[in-house]
């Protein structure tokens, strides 16, 4: 009988959507959590990605890898596919770097501040190379606060797309259809929330503000990087990210 | 803005991924 519930299948399509496009599942992130590259490989990493750019085009490759995935996810999401062009696109521009991040906390390791990375789990000192550190320090307390919340698979499929079905972006053609299908989606994320007891969790998520201001550094770290290496464009970065980013 | 977004509005239109 409670299968049956409207709610409860839109819960179901969400947890599917997203299952299906996970890079990794969370039961093999969860047996690798602790096989961190040595202090060796880091300096391998950092002398390999000395050339200019080379460490930001590794990482850009990885994020389109992971955009592509995010894209994939909100074609499953039910309702998605049936808004506007404009706005598949205004939603997927504006959100999927923040349901990256979102994500991120999967790959995570809040006990020693590691991030799974090209096969194994790194510390921030592996990133040194892309030369904004404080940046990538920021997006790893934000993967840490979202790690201390410990969400299950469920809550962080409603996470990641409550963060791409947002009706408050700019740009929207039909911001009430985005606005009914986000109606929805909070719906069955409360019910759920509800049913396991979890209530307390909608209150202590991190703002969007923050999210937003990860993106907005993202940005402002790529803008600075090419106009400091100004030939490294357009072949350097994938299409994709190029699209989005610059 | 499909115009300005051809990669992205190419994978949201291919039902084969």
């Amino acid at each position: 009988k409670h299968d049956s519930s409207p709610m409860e299948q839109l819960t179901q399509k969400v947890l599917r959507s997203y299952q299906e496009t996970c890079q990794l599942g969370s039961e093999e992130l969860q047996l690798r959590r602790w096989d961190t590259f040595s202090r060796e490989e880091i300096c391998t990493y950092q002398r390999q990605a000395r050339p200019p750019g080379k460490m930001w085009q590794r990482c850009a490759g990885r994020l389109t890898e992971a955009i592509q995935l995010v894209v994939e996810f909100a074609k499953r999401l039910p309702g998605f596919l049936e808004l506007c062009q404009n706005d598949q696109i205004v939603l997927l521009k504006a959100g999927a770097l923040e349901v990256v991040l979102v994500q991120m906390c999967r790959a995570f390791n809040g006990e020693n501040r590691t991030v799974f990375f090209e096969g194994k789990y790194a510390s921030a000192e592996l990133f040194r190379a892309l030369g904004c550190h404080e940046f990538i320090s920021s997006i790893f307390d934000f993967a840490q606060s979202l790690c201390a919340l410990h969400c299950s698979e469920s809550e962080v499929a409603f996470l990641c797309a409550l963060v791409l079905v947002n009706a408050n972006r700019r740009w929207l053609q039909d911001q009430l259809q985005v606005a009914r299908l986000q109606g929805q989606l909070e719906v069955a994320f409360r019910l759920l929330l509800r049913r396991t007891q979890r209530e307390e969790l909608l209150p202590r998520l991190p703002p969007q503000a923050r999210l937003r201001a990860l993106c907005s550094q993202h940005l402002e770290q790529l803008q600075a990087f090419l106009r400091l290496h100004p030939g490294l464009l357009p072949s350097a970065f994938p299409p994709l990210y190029r699209e989005l980013f610059t | 803005l499909k115009e300005k977004h051809k990669i992205l509005h190419r994978l949201l239109q291919d039902s084969s991924s």
